[in-house]
């Protein structure tokens, strides 16, 4: 589904170049339950945000379905990222003066769903992440954790076939922070959906397929569940 | 240090009313390490709004050292704030347009600190949270839990008698989500620092004298450490 080659990122401060990822090459196979861990500052969103086409890398390649992203041009690049990819930022980055419903439907506005159905799906979607009486309310009326779970059901609603989750239990207690691993879960058991988490929480180890740990923008080994 | 009689915050949004907190009463000694805990949306950020003196509740009083904060005018609350209490937020509201240090020299700026002074105590603060050599970094140039650590090296450094932490360790792994919570625990111990924590990390529970329990903006029960 994702394969990267050589995946590097540098920034470039001065006299200082800051190695984000410093040569990532991974395969990372459909209908995947993949985590990334690692320290905080070790690479996570940069992978993520290099996979999802957020960003350019410094050198390598990200391949989707064996499309190499650098070979598309900025619209095919947006469509791609519409229509197959759901992101949940470590930041949530939802638009502060729409309500939890609008931040919800509006990926669905741009893949052309029709109103009936982007209403409808929001409203399932907020609902199964606990947030029914939650609709209208905007970011700035919501708990921590009631964004980041606004943000979950905005990367989930386009039916995506690839879902890069960044910290998506950062902000939730246990239970809540369950709930939204097994829908993750759910969805990548039932509908095939590959999810791809960036994550220091150890209650994701349980449900991975395969566990990446990055140190310094590199890999540092692979596990996969049965050896953790 | 800080004292609550029946605080209550109601968000009116047409027919419905949200009760954020609805009634709570506590004690909060002096020099205590306290940990909040509760579901996602239960009112701890809003119980820390009030307590920290951002917002006005509905109904109910917030004493700090016995002082009813609803009678200081906005001049005494600014100061206050700035001089006892540091506020480690949720969603770390740094300052987009200034590097780490710029952050973290702030609030040194507003009470009245010697430039050399500001610069010694932000450069070391900043280190001991792990981001010596991030100084120069502005917030959309650091990874999500750096960010997070320039937020509470800012919350430290005024050598505040009360540190309102809101979820301090959401973006951290495991080792430095540690080396976080020992850095409270340590300014509790030997500086009498009275910590509260807002948190659904579980490791938090180790250090903590008392735990409070919110659920739907009550106090549900009251643990001491010996009791968990
Ligand atoms: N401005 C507002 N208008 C309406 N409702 C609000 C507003 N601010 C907060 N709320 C509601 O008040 C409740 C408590 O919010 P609060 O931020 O205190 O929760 P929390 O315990 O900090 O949650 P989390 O663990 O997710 O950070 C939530 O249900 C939230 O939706
Ligand atoms: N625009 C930038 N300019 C300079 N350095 C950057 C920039 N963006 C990120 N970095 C650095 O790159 C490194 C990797 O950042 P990244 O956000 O990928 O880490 P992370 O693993 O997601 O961390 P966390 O667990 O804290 O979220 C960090 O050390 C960070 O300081
Ligand atoms: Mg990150
Ligand atoms: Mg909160």
């Amino acid at each position: 589904a994702v394969e990267t080659e050589d995946l590097a990122k540098y920034y470039v401060m001065g006299p200082v170049t800051v190695r984000a990822l410093d040569g990532v090459s991974v395969k990372i196979r459909r209908s995947e339950y993949l985590s990334i861990m690692g320290p905080s500052g070790s690479g996570k969103t940069t992978f993520f945000n290099m996979v999802g086409g957020l960003d350019r890398p410094t050198r390598g390649k990200v391949f989707i379905d064996e499309v190499d992203i650098a070979s598309l041009d900025a619209y095919e690049l947006a469509w791609l990222r519409a229509k197959k990819i759901g992101y949940i930022f470590q930041t949530f980055n939802l638009i502060p003066v729409l309500t939890a419903m609008e931040n919800v439907t509006l990926p669905m506005v741009f893949t052309g769903v029709e109103r009936e159905e982007r209403l409808r799906r929001a409203r399932e979607m907020l609902t199964r992440v606990g947030l029914g009486e939650r609709l209208d309310h905007k970011p700035g009326e919501l708990s921590g954790g009631q964004q980041q779970r606004v943000a979950i059901a905005r990367a989930l609603v386009n039916d995506p076939v690839i879902v890069l989750a960044d910290e998506p239990t950062g902000n939730l207690d246990l239970h809540t922070g369950l709930e939204i691993i097994n829908l993750l879960k759910t969805l990548n058991t039932e509908k095939k959906v590959t999810i791809i988490n960036a994550t220091h929480d150890l209650k994701m180890i349980d449900v991975s397929d395969r566990i990446f740990w990055l140190r310094d923008g590199k890999i540092e080994r692979i596990e996969t569940r049965a050896e953790v």
